[in-house]
């Protein structure tokens, strides 16, 4: 059965879509078959992904119970446009409107080793869709004094969901994300981060470098594109897989 | 009639929220009766106006029909918390679910002469009811790949919300924000979106500075806090009174 990670925050611009591709890139060299879902209307992910615009069937396809997940794989995600907003919208009115995602996923969750979804930078009906089909949560903030207000609000609806949905969801840990530890407002944020949530942090933060930007522009990962920045994920994914008690 | 701006992109971390605080404080400096209005389940501008956490009632309860407008404002905000995701939720049900923050706030633009709003980073009802309920949109984008990615997406819903329900809504510009122009990402991307939306573009960017997390910490403005970072503030504030047609 597929370990499967939302990566969630609240607060927009932490770095999740970054981390969701990164992620996959770092897993699937490590020989792990890797299923990435863009659950965003503004489908990032899908264009990191090199995804053609054109593509279909989307997840508002498979949300919307108009296509099975394992025809709407493109290149290793299933891929998301504006069109999942109006999906994500319709998709309130409906029984049994949070658990459309896990129901969707369960073949997948037989093929593959790890499924990675990148939530919006919002608690709505998206991402409670992808925390009840998840296995774990990863929250991503930023050292800024907005986002960590965030992160009590994402780790509200983890609990949410997890005690109304999903018993099995696991909090994976926060990634600090995008920091640049030479201003003081964020080596005390960070210290406020670890004092409120202590080894729930993990102990990789990932840096600031305007390499990553760059790359999304080139659909490459950090990786293909400046390896030798890569690092900060690399020691992340083994901390990452340290936590889930893989080798 | 109060001229309303909804400050919107879809793109997370854009500098909405600093953005909407900002103005408001500078225009109240220059005369003007201005109400702020937190559209965001986040709350983020309501901590910077540093409501209390149980300010009440706000906008959530505004949205559900159990409070006026005029009893919903708290030192100049109507504010915002998790709750208003719960009435987003429950508005998606609703007829005229689009309409009802323009129904809500019609006694205040009586009012006020500027009303600003601070939605959250998606193009959901809560966005979709600031825009009918707006005279202008104004755009926050980063000189980053995604965040460019973005401003389509924004633009199309603002045409959306013209043609279908607010035929007076105008687009009043594309505000570069957070903009280190030290690096050539940045310098191409400024480039590309002048290409692509020419006039629309203020000629102000507001750049990157600590100064403006370090105020938010605070509660404090940035002009209050770091009087000098604010020029640029103060210049978009002069350009956005031009294109207003205000003295
Ligand atoms: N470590 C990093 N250092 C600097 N820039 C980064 C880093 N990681 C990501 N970025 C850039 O920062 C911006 C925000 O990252 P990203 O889009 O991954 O965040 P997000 O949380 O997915 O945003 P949203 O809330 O809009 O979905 C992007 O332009 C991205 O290229
Ligand atoms: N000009 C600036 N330079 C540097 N940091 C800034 C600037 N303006 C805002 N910030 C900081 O960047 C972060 C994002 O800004 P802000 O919260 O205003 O964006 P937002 O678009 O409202 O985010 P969200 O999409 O989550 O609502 C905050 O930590 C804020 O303090
Ligand atoms: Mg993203
Ligand atoms: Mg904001």
């Amino acid at each position: 059965m597929a370990t499967t990670i939302s990566v969630l925050s609240q607060k927009g611009g932490t770095g999740k879509t970054t981390l969701v591709r990164t992620l996959a890139d770092v897993l699937g060299r490590l020989g792990l078959d890797v299923l990435a879902v863009d659950a965003d209307p503004q489908g990032n992910l899908s264009d990191y992904f090199d995804t053609p615009p054109d593509a279909s069937p989307t997840l508002a396809d498979v949300l919307m119970g108009e296509a099975r997940a394992a025809d709407a794989i493109h290149g290793g995600v299933i891929p998301a446009n504006l069109r999942l907003a109006e999906a994500e919208l319709a998709l309130a009115g409906k029984i049994g409107r949070e658990v459309t995602l896990r129901n969707a996923l369960r073949d997948a969750k037989r093929s593959y080793d790890v499924i990675l979804i990148d939530c919006p930078p919002t608690l709505g009906l998206l991402t409670v869709n992808a925390l009840v089909a998840s296995s774990h949560a990863l929250l991503s903030t930023q050292s800024q004094y907005f986002s960590l207000q965030g992160v009590e609000q994402a780790m509200e609806v983890v609990e949410l969901a997890r005690d109304s949905l999903n018993p099995d969801l696991e909090l994976l840990g926060i990634v600090l994300n995008i920091a640049n530890l030479r201003t003081k407002h964020a080596r005390q944020s960070l210290e406020a981060l670890r004092e409120r949530f202590g080894d729930a942090v993990f102990r990789t933060a990932i840096r600031q470098s305007v390499a990553y930007a760059e790359s999304a522009e080139r659909a490459q990962t950090i990786l293909e594109y400046r390896p030798a920045r890569a690092v900060d994920y690399l020691s992340l994914t083994g901390e990452i897989l340290r936590r889930l008690g893989r080798p």
